[in-house]
């Protein structure tokens, strides 16, 4: 969903 | 994954290699904030705690392992290695960073993308980071002498986060979902802590002469 395509960076 | 993200990751990591072998190899860490470490290790602990819960990728999970592992080996050596332990200075490192701890907790209770344990954790960690460098900052300008090491460890950190904000102008240009306020204005404020230093890192190596930060 949104957020996890939020964090994808470190 | 665009070459300014991976230009970023790998600056980063070198940044924290730079400041291991640094510590390794002179088994000293003077001019080094332990505070700062301390807070880089909560960052990375606060902000992994998806390890257990989301897979994005094999990178993803090996650099974030290695983040967490450096930081906390970094905070082990300042504390408890014998040698390096006697150089750390913590008349000079007097920042009272336990205050942006706090602040960054009350904000992410605040501000963040959803209310839940790992969001605002998520949140909290982004926050701490953008004003993590501050100790490490102070420090240096209290002791004006900064050795190269210590001033490329800080050189690369900022790099790093430049081409974290170049890497959200890509990604905002090419991806049409790309959304991330929190992110990215903590990410510019974050930079542009690092201005001043750049300033005088700059004049430094245009005249070849050691690093100073005025008192």
């Amino acid at each position: 969903d949104e957020l996890n395509y939020n964090k994808d960076e470190l | 994954m665009n070459i300014f993200r991976l230009a970023g990751d790998m600056t980063h990591l070198l940044s924290i290699l730079v400041l291991l072998l640094k510590i390794y190899a002179t088994k000293s860490c003077s001019g080094v904030s332990r505070k700062t470490q301390e807070l880089y290790a909560i960052v990375f602990l606060a902000r992994y705690l998806d390890l257990f819960t989301d897979f994005i990728s094999v990178y993803n999970t090996f650099m974030k392992i290695v983040f967490i592992a450096s930081s906390l080996a970094i905070v082990w050596c300042i504390r408890v290695h014998p040698m390096v332990k006697r150089s750390y200075d913590k008349d000079l490192d007097t920042f009272r960073h336990y205050l942006l701890v706090a602040a960054s907790f009350l904000l992410a209770l605040f501000l963040h993308e959803k209310f839940t344990f790992l969001e605002i954790f998520w949140a909290f960690s982004i926050y701490l980071e953008a004003v993590a460098i501050l100790p490490q900052l102070v420090l240096l300008q209290r002791s004006g002498n900064v050795d190269n090491l210590t001033g490329q460890y800080v050189f690369f950190l900022g790099a790093y986060r430049g081409l974290y904000i170049l890497n959200w102008i890509y990604r905002y240009l090419t991806e049409p979902r790309f959304t991330r306020w929190i992110a990215c204005v903590s990410g510019v404020v974050q930079t542009a802590l690092y201005a001043d230093f750049f300033y005088y890192y700059f004049i430094s190596w245009k005249n070849n002469s050691k690093l100073k930060l005025p008192a």
